[in-house]
């Protein structure tokens, strides 16, 4: 029942671990020289953790969009997937999206948390965390969005490793942060960083586990402004936004507190969609109403990355 | 493989900072086995939790008693996920 290549794939459907790669992997062989497939480490587990890049020359800057570190928010995952065959097909089309592949390389990596993504496929759908076993612990598992190294240890974090917002014994201890920690130091030239969650409908930026503003908020918010207006225009969803701490809570050891401080000026963090109804269950055909809205917002970041060089 | 039968989300309404207060001392009653999925920050947010069905009786008279306004997003958690399972294998075939 495999697609034979990425037009058969249903992109209004959730997919496992192992259809999503395959879907990579089709992709790479359809376009192999516009995408390729890094892999940047192995979950605790030993899955891949597969990133595609999107590139159309060398030595350019890089814009990083991840998705799927919160192993229960299927609409996640199942967003970029649309959005990789969204940068595929619109490449060499659309005039923006091609100005933006002109002067950066995109890295998508699709599901960010393979192992905990697995064990709601297999085990326990509602499964948040990564899925390494805690020392003197019977609970398993880390939020991988607490384990960063900003803020981490503060507030609005767990140091008991049976609460979902465990943070880890210390930052970057999961192999799926440390990957991207890795891969982020050693590029060394990304000027956004987008991470994808669900659900809430919000656009956040740093920061979460401090009040005090970070140095680029007005820039940064006026972008949100933006970024949020453009995605409500496709099907009316309203999304807030503004500083993690101010519109959500206070949050230590977040994905994007630390990229920010990285110096990756444009870090955002989505909460995507919500009907209303049905939080973490979104149903299937809510995926591309879903990735199609996002889409104008990344858009948005994109473009506003390439017009304003840092 | 974990069931979730019977399990409810319930989307709490909070309409001050005692309603927020007395819902976070309700996150921390372990025995109740709630997930939150949003948590109580203020109220401009409303809270969704998933609540156990052994859970259901202990947390509606919680919220009854203290006049704290919520309905039920999801009724049964488990026919959900059924549904979102014959609709993957649907897709598949």
């Amino acid at each position: 029942s495999q697609p034979r290549t990425t037009d058969g794939y249903d992109y209004a459907s959730y997919h496992t671990f192992s259809e999503i790669t395959s879907f990579m992997d089709m992709l790479v062989q359809e376009k192999p020289n516009f995408v390729s497939k890094l892999v940047i480490g192995k979950s605790y587990e030993g899955r891949p953790l597969n990133v595609l890049k999107f590139s159309t020359g060398a030595n350019r800057p890089g814009i990083w969009i991840d998705t799927g570190i919160h192993a229960r928010e299927w609409v996640t995952p199942a967003s970029g997937t649309w959005f990789a065959k969204k940068i595929v097909s619109d490449y060499g089309h659309d005039t923006v999206l091609t100005a933006i592949l002109d002067k950066f390389d995109i890295f998508l990596e699709i599901v960010t948390n393979p192992d905990g993504f697995h064990f709601t496929h297999t085990s326990n759908r509602m499964w948040r965390k990564t899925r390494k076993p805690n020392d003197g612990s019977i609970c398993v598992g880390v939020d991988a969005n607490r384990n960063w190294d900003a803020g981490f240890g503060g507030a609005g974090s767990s140091n008991n490793p049976c609460s979902e917002t465990y943070r880890g014994p210390s930052a970057h201890s999961e192999p799926e942060v440390k990957a991207i920690v890795d891969f982020v130091k050693s590029h060394g030239n990304l000027k956004a960083f987008v991470s994808i969650h669900s659900y809430s409908q919000m656009l956040l930026y740093p920061y979460g586990y401090t009040r005090t503003p970070c140095k680029d908020q007005a820039e940064l918010d006026e972008l949100a402004k933006k970024a949020v207006t453009d995605l409500k225009s496709l099907y009316g969803t309203n999304y807030k936004y503004g500083s993690i701490i101010n519109v959500i809570y206070q949050a230590s050891g977040g994905t994007i507190d630390w990229t920010y401080n990285q110096g990756i000026k444009y870090s955002y963090t989505f909460e995507l969609r919500d009907t209303g109804r049905y939080g973490f269950m979104l149903p299937a055909n809510q995926i591309i109403p879903t990735a199609e809205e996002t889409w104008l917002a990344l858009m948005a970041i994109m473009e506003h990355t390439k017009n304003n060089p840092y | 493989k974990e069931t979730f039968e019977g399990h409810q989300v319930l989307r709490i309404i909070p309409i001050s900072e005692v309603q927020i207060n007395l819902l976070k001392e309700l996150s921390k009653q372990d025995h109740l086995l709630l997930d939150f999925w949003t948590e109580p920050i203020h109220d401009s947010l409303a809270v969704d939790v998933r609540v156990p069905f052994h859970s259901l009786q202990a947390v509606r008279a919680f919220l009854g008693y203290h006049e704290i306004h919520y309905e039920i997003m999801i009724h049964d958690l488990q026919d959900l996920m059924d549904e979102e399972q014959r609709e993957m294998m649907k897709s598949r075939a």
